[in-house]
């Protein structure tokens, strides 16, 4: 089976590839088959879903300022749509004939369809999604970068000030993904290096503020400079870290083929 | 997210329909 790379999108095309999985095994152990009961409601029912899904899909391309999302999320949406008319020639072809083998493949091959539009469709949208927290993890490097600016006790408190909620930010929406995450290793690797970013918060605050008074006091600024930048480095490996592993992702669509 | 909710009645719709067309094959196998 394939591995999904987040329990949202596990939980919602499991079931459906599971059931798709055993209708590819029954029908290539029962090659001629049964009469098919009339599938016409059924595909209705997909028919619509699908046509909701275009109608927010292109809704979310329009209000998304994403230009990956924009140009990758089309063609998710073209395969599910051309998929539900394969499901709906199917069923014509069903009423016409229930024991018609084309009429079962396109049944499989619509049903295939939908599973991989849908799949890419849910994988773009988390890919933009993993986008948006990188954007708050590159604020925070941000503000890292300029650590160096803070000579004062008052550039202390504003860089302080602004720090913390951007910081705030990016733990609680990296300790969010990584619930979302199903493969344990990269979940532990997020997390030792949240932890380590939590970590060495106070400690570079503390850091800067040694800084500042060995620079006042003209004692030790060489070893206060050292150690502010190693913190600072240091935090911002951690954060060039989490960026790769949010970036990180098993999905392989040739798995469903 | 809206998108989630129309992805997961795609594919509850498609699951009901392929459960269908399961049962049919699965009495001959």
């Amino acid at each position: 089976m394939p591995v999904f790379h987040t329990k949202t999108i596990e939980s919602i095309l499991e079931p459906v590839a599971q059931q798709v999985s055993m209708l590819v095994i029954l029908h290539e152990e029962a090659e001629d088959g049964n009469a098919m009961p009339d599938l016409a409601q059924p595909v209705r029912t997909v028919k619509i879903a699908v046509d909701n899904l275009v109608k927010v899909g292109y809704e979310t391309i329009n209000s998304s300022d994403d230009q990956i999302l924009k140009q990758d999320m089309p063609p998710a949406l073209r395969r599910v749509d051309e998929s539900s008319l394969l499901l709906l020639q199917a069923s014509d072809m069903l009423r016409a004939d229930p024991y018609s083998g084309p009429a079962r493949k396109k049944l499989i091959e619509g049903s295939r369809g939908i599973l991989q539009g849908t799949s890419s469709l849910l994988l773009t949208f988390d890919e933009s999604e993993v986008r948006k927290i990188i954007r708050t993890c590159k604020n925070v490097l941000e503000y890292l970068a300029i650590t160096e600016v803070v000579e004062r006790m008052e550039d202390l408190v504003t860089y302080v000030k602004n720090l913390s909620p951007v910081i705030t930010k990016m733990m609680k929406e990296v300790d969010n993904r990584k619930e979302e995450l199903t493969h344990i290793v990269h979940r532990d690797m997020l997390k030792r290096s949240l932890d380590q970013v939590k970590n060495l918060t106070p400690v570079l605050i503390s850091g800067i503020k040694i800084f500042i008074t060995a620079k006042a006091n003209n004692l030790g600024f060489n070893e206060a400079q050292n150690n502010r930048d190693y913190v600072v480095r240091k935090m911002s490996d951690e954060i060039h870290e989490i960026i790769r592993v949010l970036l990180l992702t098993t999905y392989d669509e040739d798995e469903w083929d | 997210e809206q998108i989630l909710d129309a992805a997961k009645c795609i594919a509850a719709a498609t699951a009901a329909l392929v459960k269908s067309a399961s049962a049919a094959q699965r009495e001959l196998v």
